[in-house]
C-alpha cells in the first residue's frame, strides 16, 4: 500500500527524538488520546522506569540487551539512559516503548537472552551484581503482560469486506456504499462500491479515516436517518479487487463509536436557524452558517452562508453533538476570526445585524456541546495528525491553539492557510511514536522548521 | 499497594541474567488485578 502515501518519514531520515530535542517542543502525553492505544494503562509509564533493551554499543554477534532508565517521555517514544552512565548522557537513546525490543526487567532470563553491559562502561563498573541491586531493588518496571496488552489494545471490530456507509468525497451532502480495503491501527481504508479500477487494477476513488470517525456509519444508517445515499452504480465491477472478492457482510451499529445521545424535544435545532460551523472544505475556517435539514437521531445539514451553490450539493451533515458547529458569537468570545459571507467585512459585521438582516434567529446555545472537558493539551505540543482533507495522510503537526474542546493543528512545515480545527477528542490525532508501532506511514515535516 | 498518585503497584521477584551470573531483585510491576 506505500504508493498510496505520500513521503515517508523513516526514509526521510525524520526521528521523533532529535526532532523534539532541537526544537524544545513537548509532546502531547498518551493521556490526551482516548482512542490510543493503551491510553488507560499509560499512567504506569513514567520517568524513573526500569526496561530492558537492546544492547547496540556492543561488539558481541549476537543479540545482546541493557539495562535501562526512562529519562524522558514524548508520546510512545521514550529516552532511554543504559545503567552505569549515570548523569553522562552520550549514549542515551530514543526507543518506542510499544515495539519489540523493549521489556520489562527480568524479560531478559525467562527468554535466555544475556544481559550485556555497553562497551564504554564494561569496566567502569567492578562488581555489576552490587550495582545492579542497589539500583534495582525497590525501582519499578514495566508490566509482563505490557506487550499484549498493546496487542489487544490495537484490535479492530472491521475486516476486509465489511460494508459500510461513508461519506462522498466527490460530494459532500451524501453517503456511499463503501467496502473495507486495509485496516492499519484502526484506520480503516474504504473502497466505494463503485469507485471503480483503472486499467491497471489500481483503485480510483478511495477513503481513509479511523474506525471511530463520525463519518462513517452501519448500512442502513442514511435510509434510517433520512441522509441522501448515492445508490451504487451496477455496472461498475469491482470483483477484480482483493477486497471484493470475498462475501461481502453488512457492517451493524455495534461495530462503530456510539455518539451522545441528544432529545430533539420541542427545542431541538430548526430549518434556517443560524450558527457558526468549520467549513468541511476548509478545515481552517469556521463560518457563519445555517441548519438546512433536520434529520433524525440528532443529525442536522448545515450550509455555509454566501458560498452555497443552491441544490444542496455542498450541504454537510453534523451530530448536535459534534465539535464544528459552534453557537453564534462563539468565534468572537474566543478571540477567533469568523469566516463571513462575500460581501460582508469584520468592521461592520455583528450577529445581531445579520439575524435582523437575514429575518433569521440564532440556534438556542444549550443545544451545542461546548462543554470545556480537561484535555490536557497545551499550544506548542507535538502530535502527529491525519490531514483531513487528504486523510490517508498521517503527519507531524503541532497544536497550535486550544480553545474549549477545539484545537488548531498546524502541519510543520506547512503555510497557515493549512492549518486544522479538531475536537481533542477526535480519533484522528495520535501520539507522538503511533505511526511506528501501528505501522502507518508517517508524513515528515516539509523544509526546515 | 498505591502511590501517592493513586498507582497501584505489585511486588514482583525478577530474575537477571549477567555474564557474571544469574540472581534476583525485587520490583515493583503495576498491578495487573487493578
Amino acid at each position: 500500500e506505500s504508493r498510496a502515501f505520500g513521503q515517508d518519514a523513516t526514509v526521510a531520515g525524520f526521528d521523533w527524538g532529535s526532532y523534539l530535542e532541537k526544537s524544545g517542543y513537548l509532546a502531547a502525553p498518551l493521556s490526551c488520546f482516548r482512542h490510543a492505544p493503551l491510553c488507560a494503562q499509560w499512567e504506569d509509564i513514567y520517568v524513573g522506569l526500569k526496561v530492558e533493551v537492546l544492547n547496540t554499543h556492543t561488539a558481541l554477534p549476537s543479540k545482546v540487551y541493557w539495562i535501562a532508565t526512562v529519562v524522558r517521555l514524548a508520546g510512545y517514544k521514550a529516552l532511554l539512559r543504559y545503567e552505569g552512565f549515570e548523569d553522562d548522557d552520550s549514549c542515551d537513546l530514543w526507543c518506542n516503548l510499544g515495539t519489540a525490543d523493549v521489556h520489562p526487567i527480568g524479560w531478559c532470563a525467562v527468554n535466555s537472552k544475556l544481559l550485556v553491559p555497553p562497551q564504554e562502561v564494561h569496566q567502569k563498573i567492578k562488581d555489576w551484581k552490587s550495582y545492579l541491586m542497589e539500583r534495582l531493588v525497590g525501582a519499578h518496571t514495566l508490566p509482563v503482560d505490557f506487550h499484549v496488552k498493546m496487542a489487544d489494545s490495537m484490535r479492530c471490530p472491521f475486516r476486509q469486506g465489511v460494508r459500510l456507509e461513508v461519506v462522498d468525497r466527490s460530494q459532500v451532502s451524501r453517503t456511499r456504499y463503501a467496502v473495507v480495503d486495509t485496516i492499519i491501527g484502526g484506520r480503516l481504508r474504504l473502497l466505494y462500491e463503485d469507485g471503480g479500477l483503472g486499467a491497471s487494477g489500481e483503485v480510483l476513488s478511495d477513503f481513509w479515516c479511523h474506525m471511530w470517525s463520525s463519518l462513517v456509519h452501519p448500512v442502513g444508517w442514511s435510509e434510517r436517518v433520512g441522509h441522501t445515499i448515492k445508490e451504487t452504480d451496477k455496472n461498475v465491477n469491482m470483483s477484480s479487487h482483493p477486497a471484493f472478492r470475498k462475501v461481502l457482510q453488512d457492517s451493524v451499529p455495534n461495530q462503530f463509536k456510539k455518539l451522545r445521545t441528544v432529545y430533539m424535544g420541542d427545542t431541538f435545532f430548526e430549518e434556517g436557524m443560524k450558527l457558526e460551523a468549520i467549513d468541511p472544505l476548509n478545515l481552517g475556517n469556521i463560518c457563519v452558517a445555517s441548519v438546512r435539514k433536520v434529520l433524525l437521531d440528532g443529525y442536522i445539514m448545515v450550509g455555509i452562508d454566501g458560498v452555497e451553490i443552491g441544490d444542496g450539493s455542498d450541504w454537510f451533515c453534523y451530530h448536535a453533538s459534534s465539535h464544528a458547529i459552534l453557537p453564534v458569537g462563539y468565534c468572537q468570545n474566543n478571540n477567533i476570526i469568523l469566516t463571513l459571507p462575500p460581501g460582508y467585512v469584520q468592521e461592520s459585521f455583528t450577529w445581531p445585524k445579520y439575524l435582523e438582516e437575514m429575518g433569521a434567529v440564532a440556534a438556542p446555545r444549550r443545544l451545542f456541546n461546548t462543554d470545556a472537558v480537561g484535555h490536557g493539551f497545551t499550544a506548542g505540543m507535538k502530535i502527529e495528525a491525519v490531514d483531513l482533507m487528504e486523510p490517508r495522510l498521517v503527519c507531524v503537526a503541532t497544536v497550535r491553539r486550544c480553545v474549549g474542546r477545539l484545537l488548531l493543528l498546524h502541519f510543520d512545515g506547512w503555510e497557515p492557510e493549512f492549518d486544522q480545527w479538531v475536537d481533542c477528542q477526535s480519533p484522528e490525532i495520535y501520539p507522538v511514536g503511533w505511526c511506528e508501532i501501528t505501522g502507518y506511514q508517517l508524513q515528515p515535516p516539509i523544509g526546515p522548521e | 499497594a498505591a502511590d501517592a498518585t493513586g498507582r497501584k503497584w505489585e511486588q514482583k521477584q525478577v530474575q537477571i541474567k549477567t555474564l557474571e551470573g544469574e540472581f534476583s531483585v525485587t520490583m515493583w510491576a503495576s498491578d495487573d488485578k487493578k
